[in-house]
Parts: structure tokens; C-alpha cells; sequence
């Protein structure tokens, strides 16, 4: 497990912002990120979970700076009645940590390991999601350095080259 | 937007499952993935969304071979008492289809042109997960095909190079 992760990724500027109960119908996610591709929103991460009832979230990340232009652009699709949704929630104290390797054929070892090393120091996790070459968590943006150097030790990626 | 995405990805073999409310506590994350290392489940995908009081889904993807091993080794590890969640939801009949970029600064913009045409076609996002290189959705396996080449005409990748 140790060799195959090669590198810690940060990101303490991105805000994550969450439409709570959205409709899940074909056409809903377009609705939602056509009002912020227009109002040139850089969204990074986009995360949707299965539904229930119908029902379910769909989180995305942008710029802190954009959050006020993103929810003003939501809210006016919202009252056009484009898209509907309970609340928005958003949180701008998040950091996203991301563990990096090119070999990681099965996620669940390397996965196991990160989480494990986060739950030790008492890190929550809020989101995860992964790529063929990382496994990212978004985390209280207090715990970022903490959890960047817990994260080198456990995966033994502070040896000098 | 169209000379952004170079390509179209796809698999067919993999099984979606969701712990369905889960903790949102520090170590469940950790103690869900550790029997499934111990299986030696081949973990893809890892989705997991902000949580609603006090619990959330989990949700990740293994080979369609792998199902009734991790199903045992779940349920195994609740007996135990290691981590507690309401169901497990198995869903052997998805697809994974993915546009590929290197360039997508914004996400906003192809993601939503992937997602307006998905909704044209009348196929339902079960899941979405993002990386830097690719916007990746979970759809009912029989739309694969008919998304893959859509999504090919939609940006403009027919073209013989
Ligand atoms: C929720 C959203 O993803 C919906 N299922 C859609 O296809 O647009
Ligand atoms: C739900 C799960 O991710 C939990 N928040 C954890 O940190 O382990």
C-alpha cells in the first residue's frame, strides 16, 4: 500500500455548497449547472449520491470568491422555477485533501488507510470522492496542515528522495 | 467547450452499492473500508455527499463479481457491531460513462452540456463524481451505448483526426 501513493494534494480555497432535495428526474442536473456555467462559475468538484424517495443532494465546489455570484444564480433559476430545491447549504471553512497514486488498482486498501490515519486524529470527513489516481476528502479547513502531515507519515512519503 | 473534452469513457462491469445512513462520525468512513480491504474487494468509485442530521450514504463501486463477498463482509462487520447502517442497497445493472479533458478549468460549462444531453435523451444520473480530467455519472447499464455516442456527436469527436 505504501508505495503506490506518491503524493498529498491541498486545497484550502474552494467553498462547497450543497441543493438539498433536488428532484431526481433527467434534466435536473443540467437546470442546476447551466445558471452557473453562465455566470462563469469555476466549479471544480461535483459530487451526487443515489437518491431516495426521489430525492437527493448535489454538492459542488467553487471559488470562496464566487459563492455570493453561485447563489445568486441559483436562486434566480430557482424563482424562474428552472430547478427546485429545499435549502442551499454552504460552507466556506472547507479544505480538500487528496492522497495521490498512479497504481491505486483497488481504492478500498488505500482508502481504508486514509480514512483510519483522518478518524485518529479526529478529523470528520464531509464528502469523498475519488479518480482512477486519488482518493479526496473534504475536511474543516482547521485540520488541513494537521492532516497533510499525518497523512505523509502514514503513507511514508517524508524520506527524502 | 467542444476541443476541451478528447474522449468518452466507459465500463460496464461494475456493481454500485450504498450503505444507506451511515454515522457521520469520525472512523465510520475508516472501519466501512476495512473489510472490504480484508476481502479484497476492488474498490472503484468512493461517493459520499454531506450528511443530514447526523447521518449520510456511503456509497462505492467493485466488480459485479465481487458483490456477494463485500455484501458478506458488510454485513459481517455490522454483526459485529463495527459500524452500524438501515440497508444495503446493490445495484448490479449500471454503467459508468465519463467525459475526458485535460483542459477543464471549469467544470460547470461541459458538465452541464454532458448532462443536458443525457436529459435529451431521457437517461436519469444515478451518480456523479468528478475529477481535474473527467466528469463521470452512473446511468442504468441498457443507456450506456446510446450515451457513449451521443455524448461522441455532442462534442464533436466523430471526426476522423
Ligand atoms: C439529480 C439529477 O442528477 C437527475 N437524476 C438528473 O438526471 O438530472
Ligand atoms: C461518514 C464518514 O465519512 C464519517 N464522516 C467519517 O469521517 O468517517
Amino acid at each position: 500500500e505504501n508505495n503506490v501513493v506518491t503524493g498529498i494534494a491541498c486545497s484550502r480555497d474552494e467553498a462547497k455548497l450543497t441543493l438539498i432535495s433536488v428532484a431526481d428526474r433527467p434534466g435536473v442536473a443540467a437546470a442546476i449547472f447551466t445558471p452557473l456555467a453562465e455566470a462563469g462559475i469555476i466549479v471544480d468538484m461535483i459530487v451526487q449520491n443515489m437518491s431516495e424517495e426521489g430525492r437527493t443532494d448535489m454538492t459542488f465546489s467553487c471559488p470562496v470568491g464566487d459563492v455570493a455570484k453561485a447563489e445568486a444564480a441559483l436562486e434566480a433559476a430557482k424563482a424562474r422555477g428552472e430547478f427546485n430545491y429545499r435549502e442551499l447549504d454552504k460552507d466556506t471553512d472547507v479544505a480538500k485533501v487528496s492522497i495521490v497514486g498512479v497504481g491505486m488498482r483497488s481504492h478500498a486498501g488505500v482508502a481504508q488507510k486514509m480514512f483510519k490515519n483522518l478518524a485518529d486524529d479526529g478529523v470528520n470527513i464531509k464528502v469523498i470522492t475519488t479518480s482512477e489516481i486519488k482518493v479526496s476528502v473534504l475536511v474543516d479547513r482547521k485540520y488541513m496542515e494537521l492532516t497533510v502531515q499525518s497523512l505523509h507519515d502514514a503513507f511514508d512519503l517524508d524520506r527524502a528522495p
